[in-house]
């Protein structure tokens, strides 16, 4: 994958953040949480969702979890009520 | 597979369900067709009966609605979301929502209705998503040819932990009546190895066995000679060098050591270096002159070197580009004498790698005496 530019990270962050929201449960309740626990909190639903759909576990968003993010799918969410 | 926590699915087996409105992308024929059927999927392998009903609210209430659409679910454009659906339940409960901004369709440009339609019942009867690949209640979409699909193992599983199997009634058995043996009608096979020295072709529950060019096919049940393996099987491979046999269907495989499945099979694809979007393999074969075994996905093919037991870098190609005259799809393979024959539908190409080119078009069931 070519180096990422900061504005595909800065992309690639908004669009795995709105995924987690949809599919995860990622509450971001509009509030500004802390950076810091907000991040924390960002990685660990990346985590649930690499270990769902059996990537490497790695609370980071790598080439494989963001190609994952993008295959169309059903819009139920996959962990949670 | 998983259901809803606390929810055990509807409390009653007749269940109604009504097409509110239609896509343009389709005609209202093939939307009907494509619901129907993709209801069958479930009944077929439960007690439930789905009815069609038009005037009055039904059970699973069936839309096709863009962006917000009166539930707190907004849809989000081409692509990504596709449809949802929710949870047995009064009111909303059951109803399915398929996004407008996508292409729907009964073929395989866009997403297929009937496909995406079974999935979404699902959730509408109860099932949560599955992380296994194979599964159709894996959250991501892929195509398959919707004549070859076989709800895989784990929906049945997960949908009768629900509902219990569907009784079947007994049927008295009618001796068969001898036929010109169906190998010799136009076939489409599932799979095709060597083995040993035979040619099998799979299809279906059965396979044929060719044991020499002089020998009439012989037709087999394919549990009869391995229990262990799956029926509908989807590709398969001999790798002569260990005596083995792989044969795969969805994202799992099992190696085959004359009449005996491998104490641990099955693996898994990803083993091989797959990655993780691809969810089956549509044919593989294995090319003694190069050493290079060749995975079959949709219109590309990946070549794995059995020495290193690894993909090589330069894989996935496409398949128009790798292998000039074979056509774009591939759904069984092997290789006799050197050569390599393909099948795509009732067409058989025979390949000669040294010279990259188609050099016969053969009848699929060229080899079965017809």
């Amino acid at each position: 994958f070519p180096a990422e530019t900061p504005q595909d990270s800065e992309e690639n962050a908004k669009f795995a953040e709105e995924y987690l929201k949809n599919y995860y449960n990622l509450k971001t309740d509009g509030v500004r949480q802390g950076r810091k626990k907000s991040g924390s909190q960002i990685s660990e639903k990346i985590r649930q969702m690499q270990d769902f759909f059996g990537l490497e576990v790695t609370g980071r968003l790598d080439s494989d979890t963001m190609e994952m993010m993008h295959q169309p799918r059903c819009g139920f969410v996959d962990v949670g009520e | 597979y998983s259901i809803f926590p606390g929810n055990s699915g509807w409390r009653k087996s007749e269940l109604t369900y009504r097409i509110v409105n239609y896509t343009p992308d389709m005609a209202a024929a093939e939307v009907d067709a494509a619901i129907q059927r993709a209801f069958q999927v479930w009944s077929d392998v439960t007690p439930l009966t789905f009815t069609r009903i038009y005037n009055s609210v039904a059970d699973i209430e069936i839309s096709f609605a863009a962006q917000v659409h009166n539930d707190f679910y907004p849809f989000d454009g081409p692509h990504g979301t596709l449809a949802h659906a929710f949870a047995p339940n009064n009111g909303i409960g059951g109803d399915a929502h398929f996004d407008e901004d996508e292409t729907w369709t009964s073929g395989s440009r866009g997403y297929n209705l009937f496909l995406v339609a079974a999935h979404e019942f699902g959730h509408s009867l109860g099932l949560f998503h599955s992380s296994d690949p194979s599964a159709l209640m894996y959250p991501t979409y892929h195509f398959i040819e919707p004549s070859e699909f076989h709800l895989p193992d784990d929906d049945v599983r997960g949908i009768q932990s629900l509902y219990g199997a569907r009784e079947v009634p007994e049927v008295p058995m009618v001796p068969e009546q001898p036929s010109t043996p169906s190998s010799c009608q136009p076939i489409t096979f599932d799979a095709v190895t060597t083995l040993r020295g035979e040619i099998l072709f799979f299809t279906n529950k059965t396979f044929w066995r060719q044991i020499s060019q002089e020998s009439q096919a012989e037709h087999h049940l394919i549990k009869t000679f391995w229990d262990a393996l799956p029926n509908h099987i989807q590709a398969a491979y001999e790798y002569q060098d260990k005596d083995q046999v792989l044969v795969f269907k969805g994202a799992k495989y099992w190696v085959i050591n004359g009449y005996e499945v491998t104490k641990d099979s099955p693996k898994s694809i990803y083993d091989l270096g797959f990655p993780r979007t691809v969810r089956r393999v549509d044919a593989a074969v294995h090319d003694e002159n190069t050493g290079k075994t060749y995975f079959f996905v949709g219109d590309k093919f990946w070549s794995f070197d059995e020495k290193k037991q690894a993909m090589d870098s330069v894989t996935p190609k496409k398949i128009i580009d790798g292998l000039p005259g074979v056509g774009s799809k591939v759904h069984a393979a092997f290789q006799k004498n050197g050569l390599l024959y393909f099948f795509d539908g009732h067409r058989q190409y025979e390949f000669n790698a040294a010279k990259k080119r188609v050099t016969r078009v053969l009848k699929s069931n060229s080899w079965l005496k017809c």
